[in-house]
């Protein structure tokens, strides 16, 4: 996955984000794709929840899946949230749920409640960082005010760092699937061209459009891809579109 | 190509066809928790089914061992509902009873993010 917030030269913030799922399963030979991020994507719709006929927030799921993996709740807050590998993951949570410890909270059931309940930036941040969850996880957090973007890193068990916008480089905040104070694998590099392609684009052009690019640049953009969302969080405008990695694509 | 893989910072990709634009749908919190998700899931119902075919079938293939793993799920998953919290399990039981599929299966599908961080 990448997601990134970025704020244009008037301050107006912007969260887009690539849903990257699949990886090592079931590579199709004849068309070379893998076999579940195909099957996913016509399962990928916009929802627009709402409360006596008004929107409280609008997401992207996967139909079936009742918890939010990216969201907008409109003159509030954004949200998005990466994959974080580790060895302490969400298979121990399970097992510790069935053992009866239920003191965690399931990461889809989390985000849901943040963005059906939270009321700021502020408190969706708290929220995400002070509840004990089942899996590790990076929350990618926008709010509606200049400097207003996080990168949260999560354990299962607390918050390992808070990431600021202005400490990324003042404009924008970008996360793959790895901490930000590391370096990733170099098999799976997608953060340093996602950079360069921002670089490229620079804050002048930060809009749907250029950010829309930026994702759409291998191998930011790649086989993994099943969707490319943008969200607008003044205006609660949330666009997304299946992936379309057209050969040579890289595979992940 | 072999990694790093370097970019190609495009510029032309907006806007993308027409074709691959996401459709919206309604969820209609006032519901109950059980019919929220009815018009969704009785329209997608067969794609659901089929990535849970095809997770399990991605499972089977590590073996045996792995095999009683989906067993599993579609034996005792069903009960694990009644530790999830409301609505969410109310919601659960719905996308099951209007997708035809079995609770355990529906279970699965929405603790993915867990297992597959492993």
């Amino acid at each position: 996955c990448t997601s990134i917030v970025a704020e244009d030269p008037s301050g107006n913030l912007y969260h887009a984000r690539n849903l990257d799922f699949g990886l090592f399963i079931g590579w199709d030979i004849r068309n070379e794709t893998w076999e579940i991020t195909e099957a996913l994507k016509p399962l990928i719709v916009n929802l627009n929840f709402q409360r006596s006929g008004q929107t409280v927030f609008k997401s992207v799921n996967y139909a079936g899946y009742v918890g939010i993996l990216t969201a907008v709740k409109p003159k509030t807050f954004t949200l998005s949230m990466d994959e974080r590998f580790n060895k302490d993951g969400g298979f121990i949570g399970i097992i510790e749920w069935l053992l009866g410890i239920r003191t965690g909270s399931w990461m889809g059931f989390l985000t849901r409640n943040v963005m059906e309940n939270s009321t700021s930036y502020s408190d969706a941040r708290d929220v995400l960082s002070n509840t004990e969850m089942l899996a590790p996880a990076y929350f990618i957090l926008g709010g509606t005010k200049s400097g207003e973007g996080c990168v949260i890193t999560r354990d299962r068990e607390k918050t390992i760092d808070i990431w600021e916008m202005k400490s990324a480089g003042g404009w924008y905040i970008l996360e793959t699937n790895y901490d930000h104070w590391t370096k990733p694998l170099f098999l799976d590099d997608r953060r340093t061209p996602a950079n360069n392609c921002m670089r490229n684009m620079t804050q002048t052009n930060v809009s749907v459009k250029g950010i829309f690019n930026v994702l759409s640049s291998k191998p930011v953009l790649n086989k993994l891809t099943t969707y490319t969302a943008v969200m607008e969080v003044s205006t609660g405008h949330l666009e997304t579109y299946l992936a379309n990695c057209t050969d040579p694509c890289f595979p992940w | 190509q072999v990694p790093p893989f370097k970019e190609e910072c495009v510029k032309d990709a907006y806007p993308p066809p027409a074709s691959l634009l996401v459709k919206e749908y309604i969820i209609n919190l006032d519901l109950a928790p059980e019919e929220r998700w009815a018009e969704l899931v009785k329209e997608k119902a067969e794609l659901i089914k089929n990535i849970l075919a095809k997770f399990k079938e991605f499972v089977r293939d590590w073996g045996q061992e792995a095999a009683k793993l989906i067993e599993l799920v579609d034996e005792k998953f069903g009960k694990f509902d009644d530790t999830l919290p409301e609505p969410f399990r109310g919601e659960l039981l719905g996308i099951a009873k209007y997708s035809n599929l079995n609770l355990g299966e529906v279970v699965l599908y929405n603790i993915f993010y867990e297992i597959f961080t492993v």
